[in-house]
């Protein structure tokens, strides 16, 4: 294959290089470089200048096959469930789509399903009082799916547009806690049977290749409907994100570029794409 | 595991009375990507591949073992050297109080370590002082109260809009006051490219002249945690290492790489969430969860 179109080893070797270390993962990569080798043999890639932009093109369209749209309730709360492990930024992130939502003059309320970690309830409260949302709690170490359960109930009856059920962090190998999240599940959904409407996974871009198992069991306890990823603000560059796709079909729908209420975005393909080589 | 893989290369190979450099290129490549896929960063990972590789090529292949089991064995101990020297211990200031600064990317697990860490020196027989430093995080200086409330540690906290370093500063003679014989900063979580945010660590150092700057990674940080490290050493000079979350299936190999770049001593583990989960880093163990 070498030898076609003046690319040579290294040139090659600098782009895998570039995409394992923007934590593409060593299975993607080689998938990826795949491509550009059938690309180069099939001339879609006749010289140098060309690889960047073909591979760019082959990971955007990895990452919007599909519907990703957010997904509302026809009627009644649209509700969102928020899960991922320890530290990633659920609560931040939950803050942000309030104030996102509320901005498009939506009722938002926020559920402090978190009842286990210090001041998991204080935190979610300042981004309630913040954001204009109703936040419903209850005792520090109560059952979160009364929480949660509870915060439907109080959404039906206010006309609440959009529920958030904030949850504690909790590692995907610990199986009482992914019980536990299959409970909070199943509460939201015998109270409202299409609900969550949006379940998201936030996975935070510094995260190695352990976001495959992450997203891979979670998933398991809960369907995910998408995925936030965090901390893009960073030097990381979050491309697990490429394989989780690929193999799990879960979408990108935020991105969370920092710490304050407005530094969330719609994830935008190619512009992640262009990002990986930067 | 990487042994399998290595068992399964060497089946392929016809027996020698030593490895060849045949040979050990082949178990190399099942080594780069063994690491890789552990996350232990690219560079590191060529590094670390060639001091196996020039160990390797030569190496006689004894009755007892096969040449996968004689690969594995440099690459374990190659692995176990590189993250040894471990020093569990904190520096304790033959003056009191010790001060030890807790710093890091946001969410790493600084706060609850603060806590594990004042846990495990009082069991020690000590006196720490927690301090609530940062003053960016909506509830963070609550989220501290509470665990010195739940272990029965005072709290230093200054009213809402102190900035950090007087927090810190001040906490220091407090500590004293109080008789605290040691002082556990905890700081806000920060990006190390946030030039205000690091110039913020650098004048706690000048102020409180800590014993420990302690870097607190997770460990499930990717490539990314060789960059994190080479910066926050650079700006601050680290002490030491905290690993967090490793009561989870992550690999770990942002363990490897954030102590060949900063040759930092990593001195704890987290494994757990609750105040009692703190233990002491050992680099054999971490090696072999490495290699998966
Ligand atoms: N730089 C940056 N920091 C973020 C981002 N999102 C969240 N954070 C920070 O990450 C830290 C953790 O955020 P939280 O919202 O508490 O994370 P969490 O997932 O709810 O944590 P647990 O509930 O303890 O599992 C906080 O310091 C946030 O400010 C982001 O997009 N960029
Ligand atoms: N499973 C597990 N969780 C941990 C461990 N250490 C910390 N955590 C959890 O990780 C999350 C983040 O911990 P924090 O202590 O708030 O992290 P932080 O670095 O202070 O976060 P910021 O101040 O926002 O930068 C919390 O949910 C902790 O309970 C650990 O060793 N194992
Ligand atoms: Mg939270
Ligand atoms: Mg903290």
């Amino acid at each position: 294959v070498l030898g076609y179109a003046d690319i040579d080893d290294d040139l090659l070797d600098e782009l895998e290089e570039t995409l394992i270390m923007a934590d593409v993962g060593v299975k993607t990569t080689e998938k990826l470089m795949q491509a550009v080798r059938q690309g180069i043999k099939q001339k879609k890639i006749n010289s140098p200048d060309d690889l960047k932009p073909f591979l760019e093109q082959t990971i955007r369209d990895m990452l919007v096959s599909g519907t990703d749209e957010v997904r509302l309730a026809a009627q009644g709360p649209t509700v969102m469930l928020v899960i991922g492990v320890n530290g990633v930024g659920k609560t931040t992130t939950i803050g942000k789509l309030s104030a996102y939502y509320r901005g498009q003059g939506k009722k938002v309320m926020l559920a402090a399903a978190d009842t286990f970690r210090a001041a998991a309830i204080d935190q979610l409260e300042i981004w309630g009082q913040r954001t204009g949302a109703e936040v419903i709690r209850h005792e520090e170490g109560s059952d979160p799916a009364a929480v949660a359960y509870d915060a439907v109930l109080a959404a039906k009856a206010r006309g609440v547009d959009i529920l958030f059920v904030d949850t504690a962090g909790r590692l995907q190998t610990k199986s009482n806690l992914m019980e536990e999240l299959k409970k909070i599940n199943r509460v939201i959904q015998r109270e409202i049977p299409e609900a969550p409407h949006e379940t998201l996974l936030v996975l935070d871009a510094t995260t190695g290749q352990n976001a495959i198992s992450q997203a891979d069991l979670f998933s398991q306890a809960a369907p995910i409907s998408g995925v936030v990823l965090t901390k893009l603000d960073g030097t990381a560059k979050g491309g697990v994100v490429i394989g989780i796709k690929a193999e799990l079909s879960m979408p990108v729908k935020w991105i969370g570029v920092g710490e304050a209420v407005d530094d969330l975005r719609p994830f935008v393909a190619a512009d992640f794409a262009k990002a990986l080589f930067e | 595991g990487l042994a399998d893989r290595l068992q399964a290369t060497f089946k392929k190979l016809r027996g020698h009375g030593r490895l060849t450099e045949d040979d050990v290129n082949e178990a190399m490549r099942e080594v780069r990507m063994a690491l890789l896929e552990a996350d232990v960063n690219f560079k590191v990972v060529k590094d670390f591949v060639k001091r196996v590789q020039e160990r390797a090529i030569g190496q006689d292949i004894l009755a007892t073992l096969t040449p996968a089991q004689v690969v594995i064995k440099i690459v374990n101990e190659e692995l176990t050297a590189l993250m040894g020297g471990s020093q569990s211990r904190l520096n304790i200031s033959s003056v009191p109080p010790t001060v030890i600064m807790m710093v890091g990317l946001q969410g790493a697990g600084k706060t609850t370590t603060a806590g594990k860490l004042g846990l495990a020196l009082k069991k020690q027989g000590k006196h720490p002082l927690l301090v609530a430093a940062d003053i960016y995080r909506p509830a963070a200086v609550k989220q501290l109260q509470v665990i010195g409330g739940q272990l029965d540690i005072p709290v230093y906290a200054m009213k809402p809009g102190t900035d950090a370093v007087t927090i810190a500063k001040t906490a220091v003679p407090y500590a004293t006051a109080h008789a605290a014989d040691v002082v556990i900063i905890d700081t806000a979580g920060r990006l190390h490219i946030n030039e205000e945010l690091m110039q913020e660590l650098k004048s706690i150092k000048a102020e409180v002249k800590p014993q420990e700057i302690l870097l607190v990674v997770d460990a499930m940080t990717g490539q990314d945690a060789v960059n994190v490290a080479e910066s926050f050493n650079g700006d601050l000079g680290l002490d030491g290492v905290v690993l967090t979350k490793l009561d989870g299936d992550a690999r770990g190999g942002a363990a490897l790489s954030v102590k060949a770049v900063t040759g930092c001593p990593i001195k704890f583990v987290g494994m757990g969430e609750k105040l009692e989960a703190l233990e002491p880093f050992y680099p054999d163990r971490m090696a072999s969860r490495i290699l998966g």
